[in-house]
């Protein structure tokens, strides 16, 4: 099964 | 003072109605070079970056930078009361906290004006890295929405497999599975129909399909549709806007656990 990941990993917040 | 003129409303029209099921609220920022947008999802899985250069105007002033938070759903609402080939203006000043907007007729019989108040929205801003990615697919956006929505008929997920010489979107769920394969092509009547498929290398993700078909939503904006993916990147769903900006869609992909 695979799970949905989030963005935030990916984008830096700032 | 800010103030923003297009020779028609339909461009903004469609733009909303193709953002406001994704998300609900969203602050405009607006500068000299123009209003941008960029907002997540309430599942902050997937997030939309729109961009109009102030030069795709027909005019456009902004004296300083300041940001209009506001209901994309009341925006919507706005602007369905304007023709699409009514002369659309925005208009507001820092003080208060309004926006108005002036459809005129083109025969300029016509002109209404609407006030739609402004909130305060405190979302994060994410810094999305201008990345090169291993793989990038145009195609009609047409054809793109097809495929999604297709697919969609038949699982809840999709996965893309780019190759040199082709991109396959797959599905499965409970009634079986399908594969779409798009080969590229390059000589076509208009350059808007091409599929054009550039592989730095070849990449296979995973993404969830509801999320995909809503970004189609955006198809009438633009006749062909970039993709743009890297592995274990989040996808860039691209619909450029001709002579004024873009609207992306990003994707977080599914991983396997």
């Amino acid at each position: 099964e695979s799970s949905q990941q989030a963005l935030f990993p990916y984008f830096a917040q700032f | 003072m800010f103030e923003a003129q297009m020779a028609q409303a339909a461009l903004l029209k469609q733009i909303i109605e193709s953002i406001r099921e994704l998300i609900t609220e969203a602050t405009f920022e607006v500068s000299g070079t123009g209003m941008m947008l960029q907002a997540m999802d309430s599942s902050h899985v997937s997030l939309v970056a729109l961009n109009l250069r102030s030069d795709g105007f027909q005019l456009f002033r902004a004296d300083r930078p300041f940001s209009m938070g506001m209901n994309l759903n009341h925006m919507a609402k706005m602007l369905k009361c304007a023709g699409k080939d009514d002369t659309l203006t925005m208009r507001a000043d820092e003080a208060n906290d309004l926006v108005t907007f002036l459809f005129e007729s083109p025969g300029n019989e016509r002109l209404a004006e609407f006030e739609l108040k402004l909130m305060d929205i405190t979302s994060e801003n994410l810094g999305i890295p201008d990345a090169e990615y291993s793989a990038t697919v145009s195609m009609p956006s047409a054809e793109f929405q097809r495929i999604v929505k297709d697919l969609g008929s038949i699982g809840d997920t999709v996965e893309i497999t780019v190759t040199k010489d082709d991109v396959r979107f797959a599905a499965s769920g409970d009634i079986g599975n399908a594969t779409i394969k798009c080969r590229q092509l390059l000589d076509t009547e208009k350059p808007e129909d091409r599929t054009l498929i550039e592989m730095v290398e070849p990449v296979n993700l995973t993404f969830a399909l509801r999320y995909l078909i809503n970004f189609s939503k955006a198809t009438s904006l633009a006749p062909s549709v970039t993709i743009k993916l890297s592995t274990e990147m989040p996808v860039v769903v691209e619909y450029k806007l001709s002579d004024i900006g873009y609207v992306r869609f990003y994707l977080a992909p599914k991983i396997e656990d």
